[in-house]
This record gives structure tokens, sequence and C-alpha cells, in this order.
């Protein structure tokens, strides 16, 4: 469903170069629950926005739903992400002007999903992360781990094929991460839908059915 | 030091009220390292906020270096924030046009602390956080952990009386969490600096001589 195959990313900063990725290989198959591991800086983030296709290799080739992503076109690639790829990001991204409510709603209007199915998926998904009472919240009306909650709601409300999950539980006390991390379960069982998860948090690693670890833009093997 | 008599705060969301804080009673003595957890939603960096001096009570008395800071002038209030209080932010809050350096160097310019130390104490204190090799990144160009350890740096640089610590580690894989905790720990004991944090992840609960749990707002004794 996914391969990478000696997947490099390069930054460059003035003259310095950053190899944050240096020969990735890596096959997920569907219906996979997948931890992704390393100390901080280890290009945990980088992997999963290549993956997620929000960004591309430096070199090496990327297939997604068996289609080489280097080759798709801008708006193919938009709804690959849109439809398939649900994206937690590790710094929420949510939109400041916009509620609790309305940041989940955004990618079924996307979709254009008609308002009374909206309404009900929106309000199911709130309500499973535990943020029913906060849905006229905005972000900066909003503690860390409900903004968290909300990204992750954002993130099923579509139900994609496959979760890209970049720290999901960071801001979360136990209880609720393990709340979040039975809904994935649930998700995972009942629609196979494929997870990936970058993750400091071993409660997640005991969730995953397969662990890699990355160091330094590697993969140990 | 610092102590919290009957503190409560209310949030106004149109016509609702959210009592994010329900009657405080704190007292914490200086080269305290102590704890707050709680769940997600809890009033953990509500509280911070308040001991920090970066917002208000609605009702109650919060007193810091024995001063009622409800009668403190603005001036004063800034003067006590700069120079007395390190505040590591749940969201970072890094100056994006700044790089890593600049904005650890920041508190120390508002000092008017001249270059020679300036340059000093900041590439000692990016060194401890391990981010040595990443001084010219700006925050859009670091990893989240890393952004966290800048933020770190930044709160700690000033070498302040208080530190205020709202989920340090929540980006942080556990070797580097310990590393911080160590260098907090050595802070603590050599110039007796308090240490509060709030935080959902059980090593900094083990470095913390004091717990409080915080659930609803309220402190549970
Ligand atoms: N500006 C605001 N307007 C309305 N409600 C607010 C506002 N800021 C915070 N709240 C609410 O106050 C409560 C406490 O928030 P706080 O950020 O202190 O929680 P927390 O314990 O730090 O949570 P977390 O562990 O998720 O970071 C939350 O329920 C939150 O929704
Ligand atoms: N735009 C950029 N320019 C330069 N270097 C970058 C850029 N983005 C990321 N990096 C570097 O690439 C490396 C990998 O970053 P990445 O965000 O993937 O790490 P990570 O494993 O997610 O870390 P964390 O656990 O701290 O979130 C880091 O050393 C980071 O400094
Ligand atoms: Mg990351
Ligand atoms: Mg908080």
């Amino acid at each position: 469903m996914i391969s990478l195959k000696d997947v490099t990313k390069e930054y460059r900063l003035g003259k310095s170069v950053i190899n944050a990725l240096r020969g990735i290989d890596l096959e997920i198959n569907e219906g996979e629950f997948i931890s992704l591991c390393g100390p901080s800086g280890s290009g945990k983030s980088t992997l999963l926005n290549l993956i997620g296709c929000l960004d591309f290799p430096t070199s090496g080739k990327i297939m997604v739903m068996d289609k080489d992503v280097s080759e798709l076109s801008d708006a193919v690639l938009s709804r690959l992400r849109n439809n398939t790829i649900g994206f937690i990001f590790q710094m929420f991204n949510l939109i400041p002007v916009l509620t609790a409510y309305e940041n989940t709603e955004y990618p079924l209007l996307i979709l254009g999903m008609n308002r009374k199915e909206r309404q009900a998926r929106v309000s199911r998904m709130l309500d499973e992360v535990g943020l029913s009472k906060f849905i006229k919240h905005k972000p900066d009306e909003l503690s860390g781990g409900q903004r968290q909650r909300v990204a992750i709601a954002r993130a099923l409300v579509t139900n994609p094929k496959i979760v890209l999950a970049d720290e999901p539980t960071a801001n979360l006390d136990s209880q609720t991460g393990i709340e979040i991390l039975e809904l994935m379960k649930m998700m995972n069982e009942e629609h196979k839908t494929t997870f990936i998860f970058s993750t400091h948090d071993q409660k997640v690693v005991r969730y995953a059915k397969k662990v890699y670890n990355i160091t330094d833009g590697r993969i140990n093997s």
C-alpha cells in the first residue's frame, strides 16, 4: 500500500546540508498499526510528511496506493491527501479563527459531504475524543491536550484509509491517551484503517503491532 | 515565596462560564521541585499562567516574592517576570523570525547583559540541551523536540529564581527528557531554583519532591 525505496531528504541551511533521512526502505501494508520511534531530531516527522505527500524526497521512490507520487499531478495529489490520508500534526495546525467544531468539519466540506451527514459525523467524532462540551471553543480557548484532540478528530472524521499520527498523545494524560488509542484500535479492526505513529510514548508502542526504530535518519534493522 | 489563597479563574464564552480554577490554595517555598498533575483540561496551564503573572485570577489572592501581584504596576510586574521567572510554554511560543540562538538570547537582551556574557551563556545553555549544531536554525527548521528545547534554554538562560515548566518533556524521547530533568535538578541543587512543573510525564513526577493532583480546577488533597 505504501512503499519507500532508498528515500533521502536533505535540507539546506546556508552552506550546510542536513541529512534528515539517509536511505529509507519501508513497506507498509493495509491495516497495519505501526509505530516509528527514535530520538528527538531523528527524522520521524520528516518521514511522515513524505508518506503523507506533504513534502517530497530529495532522492528515492515513494509509492502510495500503488502510485509513484512523483508522477502525480497537483490535483491528483490533493485528492489523495483529502480522500485517503488523515494527518495528525505534531503542532496541531488548527485554524485559529474556526471553532473545534468547524476545524473538525473542514475536511468534510472539502469532500462535499451534505450538511446533515457532516453534523452527525462531527458531533460523534468530538464526542469520541471527549470534547462535546467544547465544540464552540476556538483553539486559543482550549487547553493543549484539547487542541491535540481536535487535531485527532479532524484527521479521523473522513474515515481515511491511512492515518499518519505525529506524536498524537504528547499532550494527553495517560487516561485520555488510552481512550484515543482504543478509538484508533477499533477503527483499525473495523475498517482496516492503516495507522502509522511517530511517538515517544511507550503506551503507543504497546498498542503497535510493529515498531521501527529510527536514529539519525536511518531505520535500524 | 509563592502563595495562592482561594484563587478562582473563570472564562466566559458567549453565555457560558468555564470555571477553569475553583478555589486554589497553594504555598510554594524557595527551592522546591514540584509537579502538578491532572487530566487534560483540568487547569494546569491556567494555574501556571497565574503564578507566572501572565494572567490574573477572577478572585482570590496571589503573592509572589511576598508581593500581592494585583497591587503591582505594569512596570514592576514586567520586571518581576523578566528578572525572576522563567516560563517554558506548552506551545513553546518561539519567535518565528529569530534563530535558536537569538530566541535564547532574547531575555538577556531585555536584562541588558553585555555581548560577551550573553554569548557565553547562550552557547553553554544550547549545548546543555543538545542543540549546539542547530543554533542557526529558525523554529520552522527544527523538529518538535528541538523547538521544545529552545523554549527550555530560553527560560533557563537568565538563571531565574522560579521556573514554571508547562509540559517541558511532552515532545522529547525518554533519553533527552532525562537529560533535561538532570539539568534542572542540578540548577535546583546548586542555585536553589524553584521548579513548578505541569506534566503528564511519569519521569517528571519521579524527579519531583512534591506532587499536587488537580482535577476539574481543584487541587485534591
Ligand atoms: N480563553 C479561554 N476561554 C474559555 N475556556 C478556556 C480558555 N482557556 C482555557 N479554557 C478552558 O479552561 C480549562 C483549563 O485549561 P488549561 O489549559 O489550564 O488545562 P490543562 O490542565 O493545562 O490541560 P492540558 O493537559 O490539556 O494542557 C479547559 O477546559 C479549557 O477549555
Ligand atoms: N526546514 C528545515 N531546514 C533544516 N533542517 C530541518 C528542517 N526541518 C527539519 N530539519 C532537521 O531535520 C531533522 C529531522 O527533523 P524531524 O522533524 O523529522 O525530527 P523528529 O524525529 O520528528 O524529531 P522530534 O521527535 O523532536 O519531533 C532535525 O535535525 C531538524 O533540525
Ligand atoms: Mg517530530
Ligand atoms: Mg496545559
